[in-house]
This record gives structure tokens, C-alpha cells and sequence, in this order.
């Protein structure tokens, strides 16, 4: 449900308790307590930052827990995104010549 | 323009939501949903097409590394077609140098490629009288979407900086809502409005988002979605008289 009924934020246990619903939830285990703590950080960070998206959303989108929920903006990028690497997409020139979209 | 269209609602158009799991590669899996919905409008026919035989055979290597949907084209237009799906079923990693287009069956062709305009009232009208297309946005906001209208700013999301392919499927306008930017502004609470909304496949599985999909402010270039609308076509390019030239 939305974050916004979590106010003032989820304390330490309710962390822990949101965080193992989202590993049962996605299936989600880690090899040892330091990389479970590392993701844990991840998790309450990415909690927080839901938080905020939604309160800066002009529309009507909720943000919260997603299979994505304990990966990092660097992670999420590398593994999701369309760019064969760092660094913009090429520059494609929209217009060749003609308004006439229907050309090739 | 109609007020509304979601090509989910005609049978045989739009396949399942597809996931790449630790592949990049979104933009295969939207070149192909948008070969396969024009497929099944044109021909009506429904069929499921190989993303593996795009990320083998592409001209760029590592199809999983990231990539363009203007090549998914390419490649698709290079093999004369695409295999099905379940002919040559994804395997979520690439296989250098082991392209193997030529053994198997073509289920589905295009005859070429274009790119649309940046303006989101002919990208619904080519939408809605021809079929879903590809576009390419600013990812960022969908990392911990669940679900409703995004409507953000170039400040939250940068239209530039697009680094996602998906099938754009459809639009429409929400139920009216109580405004968040009239409750931001201290103004009247009970302020109301309805939003107008493209519809979007993504292929990050149905557990994300509204079942797989998710839905973006139509309007204001949100997201950077009108960068790069591309579509390929299926059907013979309309015969044009012959012009002359003035002797």
C-alpha cells in the first residue's frame, strides 16, 4: 500500500519485518550476514526514496517495494537499462530533409 | 484521435509481458512486441517471436550488454524475419557467434522501419490507427513504481537521458482524481482532475508494476518518451504515383 500511511517511517524492526516479507515476496536470499546487512542498507534506502518520489509525483503513481527494492541506481542501471555503455545514446538526427514522417 | 485505445483489448495483438532477468535487453523484447502486435493487427495472426535470435545475431555483439532497438530492426530485415519464440526460446544470455537464424523457420517479417515524430498527438494518432510502437525513456522513476499515473517534471526525470525500451500500447485519461499539485501548492484540497496517460508493456515481469505494465502523463514529454518512437512496418508500404519531372 502506499508509503504514505507508513509515516514517520519504518522503524528498525518494522525494517527488518518489511525486508523479509520482500525476500519471501521475490525470492531473495544472500550468501552471508554482510552482504544481508549491505542489502538491508540498500532496501531502507530505496524505502526512503519511494517515500519521496511519491510525494514529488504530480500524478497519481505510488512507489514502494518492487522486485528491485534491494539494488542500487548503479546496479539497476547496469542490469536494466538499453545503453551498451556508459555515456549517452548516439545522437540521431530526427530531422533528415522532410517533415514527411511516413518516409524512411 | 480517439480518447482512448489499448490494444490489450483485441485479442492476439499484444503477447505476455516478458522478463529479461540479468539481460539487458529490453530493447530486443521491444522491437519484438512491436513486430508481433503488427503482426497479429495486420495479418491476424498472433504470434510470439524469438528475442534470443535478435541478441545472437545482432550486428553489435553482446546483445545483453544493452543495445537499440533501431538494430532489433536491422537484424530482423538482415534474416528476412524472426523465428518464434518458442522455436528458439530465450535463454537470458548471449551465445557469441552463435547465430542460428538460418535454422529455423520464419514465423514473421517487416518490410522497414521509421522513426515517428516528437509530438505526442501524432504519436497517438499512429498509435491508434496503426498499432503499438517502441519508445525509449528515462528509467528512473520506475525502479520502485507499483502503480498509477507518473507524472513528473524534466527536473525528476530527465526527458535526455533516456536509457529504457518499451511497447507503448495505448492512452487515456484517469478517473478524476484529487490534485497532488494543488494540495503541494497549499491551494484548495478538494481540487479535482483527470489525467491523460499513455500505457506502457515493460519486460520486467508481471510481479512489477500494474501486472507488467505501467502508465506515464501524457502531454509534457514526460520521461523523454516522444526521443525515440520507432516502429517497424508490416505491411506493403502504400503504392504512390509516379511523379514526373518537369521537361
Amino acid at each position: 500500500s502506499s508509503l504514505r500511511s507508513q509515516d514517520p517511517g519504518p522503524q528498525p524492526l518494522e525494517l527488518k519485518q518489511a525486508f523479509t516479507l520482500f525476500q519471501i515476496q521475490y525470492n531473495r536470499s544472500y550468501s552471508n550476514p554482510e552482504e544481508y546487512a549491505r542489502r538491508l542498507d540498500i532496501f531502507a534506502h530505496n524505502l526512503a526514496q519511494a517515500q519521496q518520489l511519491e510525494e514529488e509525483d504530480l500524478g497519481t503513481a505510488e512507489f514502494g517495494v518492487t522486485p528491485f527494492s534491494d539494488l542500487t541506481e548503479e546496479e539497476f542501471g547496469r542490469l536494466y537499462g538499453h545503453r551498451r555503455m556508459d555515456g549517452e545514446a548516439p545522437k540521431v538526427g530526427r530531422e533528415v530533409g522532410s517533415e514527411e514522417w511516413g518516409e524512411s | 484521435v480517439p480518447p482512448t485505445c489499448d490494444w490489450r483489448k483485441l485479442d492476439g495483438v499484444i503477447s505476455s509481458v516478458k522478463k529479461q532477468e540479468s539481460c539487458s535487453c529490453c530493447w530486443a523484447m521491444a522491437a519484438a512486441g512491436n513486430i508481433e502486435a503488427l503482426w497479429g493487427i495486420k495479418h491476424r495472426q498472433s504470434v510470439e517471436l524469438s528475442v534470443q535470435e535478435l541478441l545472437d545475431c545482432g550486428r553489435c555483439g553482446d546483445g545483453c550488454r544493452g543495445g537499440f532497438v533501431w538494430d532489433a530492426f536491422i537484424t530482423v530485415l538482415n534474416n528476412s524475419g524472426l523465428a518464434s519464440e518458442k522455436d528458439y526460446p530465450f535463454q537470458g544470455q548471449v551465445k557469441p557467434h552463435r547465430c542460428l537464424a538460418k535454422k529455423h523457420k520464419k514465423v514473421a517479417w517487416i518490410q522497414d522501419f521509421i522513426m515517428l515524430p516528437d509530438n505526442e498527438q501524432k504519436i497517438a494518432w499512429y498509435l491508434a490507427t496503426q498499432g503499438p510502437i517502441t519508445v525509449t525513456i528515462n528509467m528512473k522513476l520506475l525502479k520502485l513504481y507499483k502503480k498509477g499515473v507518473i507524472e513528473a517534471t524534466p527536473t525528476s526525470c530527465d526527458p535526455f537521458l533516456v536509457d529504457h525500451s518499451v511497447l507503448l500500447v495505448g492512452f487515456g485519461k484517469s478517473e478524476s482524481v484529487a490534485d497532488r499539485r494543488a494540495g503541494a501548492a497549499g491551494a484548495q484540497p478538494q481540487s479535482r482532475r483527470s489525467i491523460p496517460f499513455w500505457i506502457l508493456k515493460n519486460s520486467w515481469g508481471t510481479k512489477w508494476g500494474e501486472k507488467g505494465y505501467f502508465r506515464l502523463y501524457r502531454g509534457n514529454n514526460t520521461c523523454g518518451i516522444t526521443k525515440y518512437p520507432l516502429t517497424a512496418r508490416v505491411d506493403q508500404p502504400a503504392k504512390k504515383r509516379p511523379v514526373s519531372c518537369p521537361p
